[in-house]
């Protein structure tokens, strides 16, 4: 496996948990859906929302033309379970000895089980918070199953016959976007927005993995005089010491292919 | 002089936070936002090799030099903001996202934010009951020159008015807010376009949010007194 990002956007299917009798340890082990998908299971929009994966189906209207979102159950009406979903796909991996693998969800509304091949992790709740979990003892050499249950937010509300600022608040709650429930601008998302919302993907690395650099910069002499200040967390994973050699190289192009260092 | 490398060594199991020595620059091209100059961007790349391992990690980033201040005006109270050291009249649109089924496309990105820089709009609101906007966003908000004034999730009819009243104290879980704040300023804090973190619309967050939010975000004492000769 080369070193660095893959995204994971393609292949995923979706399926409303009520419809899935199996768990999640099964149907990353002896169980998966079938590919292309059987009923329940339909083509996912990954990153995306469940409401984006019912309309991609034609399973639900368009609910920004005319009056069409008044066709679509909302989550007050339905319960939570309605919008709650399976996602699913299989990736490939083949690591060697000192690389480690990490899946990384850049934004999951609102929380989350995940099942890589058997093994059951919890995706804790909020909008706006990134996951990334080091698999590396669980994955298989060869294809690997994944499945990820994703649950709505918590307070969902309902939406007065009225409507308003918000609908009932219930929303502000949690930590989500607060439009779902509908504004002056705009109807309620029916939703609420659940789903696998940003990238997803998977990262190789080897024993040192490199967390969330931060650059800044300081000015003097008008302008002419700049300094560039970056912070890097460096994580070691092995049961050795590790020796590193940290590099940081700044370019700009200046025309076409020509760089400047 | 752009190139440094540096040894070390980290324990077993064990996370670093590691500080390059600064790196000079003689009147590089600074970024300016859209109307005032260029965007010069560099493109800033930091890897790490381990001995007996070879490479173990790399990152890119796309980096602008500029400085960006902003205060509020006691004659006006509306907010001055200056970049470079120059006043910029502030030409903005407000923002709560692209597509309500969450869409968000590198291709409808760029071409969303293209039309607010053809608009000759400098700046775009990212409102506060929308999301926390996504990495590509501020990405062609670097691009085109769009400052991003950026709110947390804190809105007044849903945190502390409305019919009936809202819970002024709402969010429920202050802790869970703040970890998905602090993330979300890892996650977009190198963009150049980034100018105002804000906590919230027309209101701010409840008391001890604000303050940590405020110790949180605070610019280090180191580059307070910066462009000093």
């Amino acid at each position: 496996a080369e070193i660095g990002k893959t995204l994971l956007h393609s292949g995923w299917l979706a399926a409303r948990s009520t419809e899935v009798e199996l768990n999640g340890v099964r149907l990353t082990t002896t169980n998966p859906p079938a590919h292309p998908s059987v009923a329940p299971w339909m083509e996912a929009a990954v990153p995306g929302t469940v409401l984006g994966t019912l309309f991609k189906n034609k399973f639900v209207p368009d609910p920004f033309y005319g009056l069409q979102n008044e066709a679509i159950i909302d989550i007050a009406d339905s319960g939570r379970e309605y919008y709650t979903f399976w996602f699913f796909t299989t990736f490939q991996s083949n690591l060697s000895g000192n690389h480690f693998l990490d899946l990384n969800f850049r934004a999951i509304n609102y929380s989350a089980e995940l099942f890589l091949n058997g093994h059951k992790k919890v995706l804790p709740k909020g909008m706006f918070r990134r996951h990334s979990l080091d698999v590396t003892d669980i994955l298989l050499d060869g294809q690997n199953l994944l499945a990820v249950l994703v649950h709505p937010p918590d307070n969902p509300g309902t939406i007065p016959p009225q409507g308003g600022q918000g609908g009932d608040h219930e929303i502000g709650k949690d930590i989500a976007a607060q439009y779902v429930q509908g504004w002056d601008w705009m109807a309620p998302i029916r939703d609420r927005n659940t789903g696998i919302w940003d990238e997803v993907s998977a990262t190789v690395t080897g024993p040192v993995k490199i967390i969330d650099p931060h650059l800044v910069s300081s000015f003097f002499d008008n302008y002419t005089r700049i300094y560039l200040h970056s912070t890097v967390d460096l994580q070691n994973r092995s049961s050795a010491v590790a020796d590193c050699s940290l590099n940081i190289h700044v370019t700009t192009d200046i025309e076409g292919s020509i760089c400047l260092v | 002089e752009h190139l440094q490398s540096q040894n070390v060594s980290i324990a077993p199991g064990v996370t670093i936070q590691y500080s390059f020595p600064e790196l000079f620059f003689y009147k590089p091209k600074l970024w300016w936002p859209n109307g005032l100059g260029e965007q010069s961007l560099y493109n800033v790349s930091i890897s790490v090799n381990v001995k007996g391992h070879g490479e173990s990690d790399y990152w890119n980033h796309h980096f602008g030099f500029r400085k960006i201040e902003s205060h509020i005006d006691s004659y006006t109270g509306g907010r001055l903001f200056k970049v470079n050291g120059q006043p910029i009249f502030i030409r903005g649109g407000n923002w709560i996202l692209s597509d309500g089924l969450l869409r968000l496309s590198k291709k409808r990105y760029e071409t969303d934010i293209k039309f607010h820089a053809d608009m000759n709009f400098n700046m775009i609101r990212c409102w506060g009951g929308g999301i926390a906007e996504r990495p590509d966003f501020y990405h062609y908000c670097d691009i085109y020159g769009l400052l991003v004034w950026q709110e947390f999730w804190i809105t007044g009819d849903c945190d502390g008015r409305g019919d009936p009243i809202s819970n002024i104290d709402g969010p429920q879980d202050h802790k869970l807010f703040l970890l998905c704040a602090t993330d979300t300023v890892k996650l977009l804090r190198n963009h150049p376009s980034l100018a105002l973190w804000v906590g919230g619309n027309e209101q701010t967050p409840p008391d001890d949010i604000n303050s940590a939010l405020k110790n949180y975000l605070q610019l280090h004492p180191h580059f307070k007194y910066s462009n000093e000769s």
